[in-house]
C-alpha cells in the first residue's frame, strides 16, 4: 500500500496542500526524487512532480519580466510547441499560449528538465542533511549552487530545500520569507513516505 | 519532438491547465 501512495496524484496533492495552506505565500514547489543510478549506490535526484501558484499580486505578471523581447518570443514558442503536444490541438487556438511568460513560470518550467547528484546543487546538498533555507536576492546570488543563483535571476528572494524520506521538497517564493520551523515540520509530516498508514 | 520525454507529462499538463485557469481569473480592466 505504501508503494500504491507513492504515486504522482499524491504528491501533487502533498505539493498543493504544503502551498495552499502556508502562511507565506510561496510560487512554486517542487519535489526532487532521489533515485539509485549505479551499482556504487550513487543517487540522483530528478524531477518528482511539481505545483506552481504564481506571485501572490497577479499586477506583477507584467512587470516581473525582464527579459529580451527575443527571450520572450522564444519562450512563447517553447510553451505553443509544448502546448500543442499536449493538448494535440493547435498552438494557435489557445490564447493562452501566446500570454507572456513570466520569469518565475520559466524557471518552474526549465526546472523540469534538471537533475542533481546527490551532494550538489542545492536540492542534493539538502538530501540526506538538513534544509537549506536561503532568503534574500544577495545571498542567492552569491551562493555556491548555480540553481540558487539561478533562481535569482528569475526574480526569487526565497529558495528552500528540505529533505524527506526520498527525495526533496524545494519551495521558492519572490517574496522574503524567512525560516520557520512550521513548513520544515510540515514538509516531514507530508512527504515521510515511510511512515505511510 | 525529442524534448518532451524529458518533461513530465502529467506535471507539465497540470502546469498548462492551471496557468490557462489563472489568465483566466486576471481581469482584462486591470
Amino acid at each position: 500500500p505504501s508503494t500504491s501512495l507513492f504515486n504522482q496524484e499524491t504528491l501533487q496533492q502533498r505539493l498543493q496542500t504544503l502551498i495552499e495552506g502556508a502562511r507565506e505565500s510561496w510560487t512554486y514547489a517542487i519535489y526532487w526524487q532521489s533515485s539509485v543510478v549505479d551499482f556504487s549506490g550513487a543517487s540522483t535526484l530528478g524531477w518528482g512532480d511539481g505545483y506552481y501558484k504564481g506571485e501572490e499580486d497577479k499586477g506583477k505578471r507584467k512587470t516581473a519580466s525582464s527579459q529580451s523581447a527575443a527571450e520572450q518570443e522564444h519562450r512563447k514558442k517553447v510553451l505553443r510547441e509544448l502546448n500543442s503536444l499536449i493538448s494535440g490541438s493547435s498552438a494557435s487556438a489557445d490564447d493562452a499560449v501566446d500570454e507572456e511568460v513570466t520569469d518565475t513560470e520559466w524557471f518552474f518550467l526549465v526546472s523540469m528538465t534538471q537533475s542533481f547528484v546527490n551532494g550538489s546543487g542545492l536540492p542534493g546538498q539538502a538530501f540526506n542533511s538538513v534544509p537549506i533555507w536561503v532568503t534574500g536576492k544577495e545571498r542567492l546570488a552569491g551562493s555556491s549552487c548555480e540553481r540558487a543563483r539561478q533562481g535569482q535571476v528569475f526574480g526569487l528572494q526565497t529558495m528552500v530545500c528540505i529533505p524527506s524520506a526520498s527525495g526533496v521538497v524545494e519551495l521558492g517564493s519572490t517574496e522574503l520569507i524567512f525560516q520557520n520551523s512550521d513548513l520544515v515540520n510540515k514538509v516531514r509530516v507530508l512527504f515521510n513516505f515511510n511512515n505511510m498508514g | 519532438n525529442g524534448d518532451l520525454p524529458i518533461f513530465r507529462r502529467k506535471s507539465l499538463q497540470r502546469f498548462l491547465v492551471k496557468r490557462k485557469e489563472r489568465l483566466t481569473l486576471v481581469s482584462p480592466y486591470s
